[in-house]
């Protein structure tokens, strides 16, 4: 599950930086 | 009745919620019927992905989500990304749909290897929402307030995020009123929906733990 969290956490990081390509 | 601003808001979010969605050729794989184990595994957790980064483009919409502390937008992201995916495909599993196509989605939900202790709070999660007839105004307002709360792990400033919240929360009220009139406790209802939606979030991860040991 610590995993998981890390994965979504970086996810998220990315796609708040970035713009998510249509 | 709505103000002029709180239908501006009202407009504003359910273009954000429409405009932004999984890519359609993975929806369209979804809906094929054969499929292994492993292909379904993958083409899941690649959704899953593809669900968070849609959310995120989501939330960017939201008025006054991006004056928020950084790490406290992180922070409401991580706390309500399992929540607002459930609602999404909630959403879609109760969306009226072409001949077969929710049964092809069931199917590769009881077919994923997912326990059924799990897979039966979830389908009655989708058939409670169901039954609710939420308009798309609905989902949208939901999905926003459930981004929005303030109780979510590492959230420092509680005030900012519910001050955000607040809004959107008083245009569901209206909203329910003025769209579902013969049923004076539509709004406590939808709120119900939240508190199941805790549920689901809680047993998620023991979900994904058993799902990848199976």
């Amino acid at each position: 599950p610590s995993g998981n969290t890390i994965g979504l956490e970086a996810i998220i990081r990315k796609a708040l930086m970035g713009k998510y390509d249509e | 009745e709505l103000s002029q601003e709180q239908q501006a808001l009202l407009n504003y979010i359910v273009e954000a919620y429409n405009k932004h969605r999984v890519p359609q050729d993975m929806a369209k794989k979804l809906l094929q019927e054969h499929f292994s184990a492993e292909e379904n595994f993958l083409l899941l957790t690649e959704m899953a992905t593809s669900h968070v980064q849609v959310l995120v483009e989501f939330t960017k919409n939201i008025p006054g989500f991006q004056s928020l502390d950084h790490e406290d937008q992180i922070a409401l992201l991580k706390g309500s990304a399992v929540e607002a995916m459930f609602l999404r495909s909630a959403e879609v599993f109760t969306k009226k749909r072409p001949q077969g196509q929710t049964e092809v989605l069931e199917e590769r939900i009881r077919k994923s290897g997912i326990s059924e202790e799990f897979i039966t709070p979830m389908f009655n999660f989708y058939k409670s929402i169901g039954e609710l007839q939420m308009r798309q105004e609905e989902h949208a307002l939901l999905t926003a307030i459930t981004i929005l709360s303030s109780d979510r792990p590492y959230v420092k400033d509680q005030q900012a995020v519910e001050q955000l919240q607040e809004p959107m929360l008083e245009v569901l009220w209206k909203f329910c009123k003025l769209q579902h009139p013969q049923d004076p406790q539509h709004f406590a209802r939808l709120l119900g929906r939240l508190t199941e939606l805790r549920t689901l979030n809680h047993q998620h991860a023991e979900m994904l733990e058993s799902w990848r040991m199976s």
